[in-house]
């Protein structure tokens, strides 16, 4: 486990904060808005209101000795960039920053950001390619339309079989079913005999328009 | 393909709108800020500005006709509330609304939102999982700490099989390579002596610990 320090608790601050908390790592939280800690201090061990871009209170916490930092302050551009250029020069080893957009993202690689992240525009991709497939839950795009999609079994699948449904390679749509989550259990590259059954969620390949007809087929 | 207006061109919103008109769909995107919508125009078809609580304007705009529409308004939460309420009312079939926080998306939901998401929230869940994965740049959370990862092969996993650097149901940490994407060719569910080369996107499933665990050991 890690001890990881996040810096500006807005919506995407908090939720990694809260996140890296719950997979055991030790985790700081700082923000400069008291409310933003309060708000945060239930679920974090530790959270603290300090300045990111103040490098003598830095100091003081010690943030040469943390593994990885993330930088989560969004529209405050120049405190973002400051507070990167700060946490490298302390020494921390691994350091993630969110961007506001292209100009800030490559700012802050240019600056030594090991890792730039766009959360709005990245979930702006995944939505925009489930909108037309309702039943999806999550997308990571691939390539040219082609992506893997998480999707809780509907209504219409359950007690079918995976490929009389019209998954698998000998199904007209080349769609596949990668893995089944059924409850705890993993099932990975299950059997096209394999019968979906109720809060199954599907992990499947394929072409995002060739899913939406597949499961428009089916309905 | 449908025809979908999005409403609120934040920097979820923008994205949201040109991935869809990048798919193909016809869209027509709003927002109540000028330079909103200038910064967009060159990107999308439609682009107007006009206020998504005001009726009589959406009426004008023909909202009844669409498909989809997209709130993703983002802190004016009573203008993302209202502005929901009124595509339902003008019998748009498909709405989905980018909530704040839980308490704005549970109004949405019960104001008839057909779709709740949390773009912030949910992309921290995300980042969370893979800060200790440096090398995997996208992560679909499945149950427990286990997911479905996609990482561009790394340098010191180039020229090895599969099975040899830890993959597969007989390497000790239970991850699996689902797929490969090489070039424009995809790869399902790969043979455990295929080869990984440069370049290659690879889809994991696998304990996200367990992934850490092998790459650590590849390198
Ligand atoms: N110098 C700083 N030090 C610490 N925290 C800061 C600093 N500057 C800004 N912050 C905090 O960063 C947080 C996120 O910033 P802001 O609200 O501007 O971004 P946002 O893009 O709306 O965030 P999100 O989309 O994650 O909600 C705020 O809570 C803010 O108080
Ligand atoms: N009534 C309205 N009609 C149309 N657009 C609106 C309305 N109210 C707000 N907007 C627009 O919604 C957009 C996004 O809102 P805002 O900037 O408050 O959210 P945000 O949470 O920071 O967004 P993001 O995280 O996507 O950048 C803004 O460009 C704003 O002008």
């Amino acid at each position: 486990k890690k001890q990881i320090v996040v810096i500006g608790l807005g919506r995407f601050g908090i939720s990694v904060a809260k996140t890296l908390h719950e997979i055991g790592h030790d985790v700081l939280a700082i923000d400069t808005n008291e409310k933003s800690v309060q708000s945060i201090s239930a679920d974090i061990t530790h959270s603290i209101q300090a300045d990111g871009t103040n490098e003598t209170v830095l100091r003081e916490l010690g943030i040469s000795n943390f593994d990885i930092a993330i930088v989560s302050i969004g529209s405050a551009v120049e405190a973002s960039v400051l507070c990167t250029i700060l946490l490298k020069k302390l020494g921390v080893p691994y350091v993630i920053a969110r961007a506001d957009n292209l100009l800030h993202g490559s700012i802050l690689e240019r600056i030594g950001a090991d890792k730039v992240v766009y959360p709005e525009q990245e979930m702006g991709v995944r939505v925009a390619h489930v909108v037309t497939l309702s039943d999806v839950s999550y997308y990571m795009p691939l390539v040219a339309g082609y992506g893997v999609a998480r999707m809780t079994a509907p209504g219409y699948l359950l007690g079918k079989q995976i490929a009389d449904v019209g998954f698998g390679p000998k199904g007209k749509w080349e769609v596949a079913v990668v893995l089944i989550q059924r409850e705890k259990e993993i099932i990975v590259t299950p059997s096209l005999h394999e019968v979906i059954r109720e809060n199954d969620v599907l992990v499947v390949a394929g072409n995002s328009d060739n899913l939406e007809k597949l499961l428009h087929e089916a309905k």
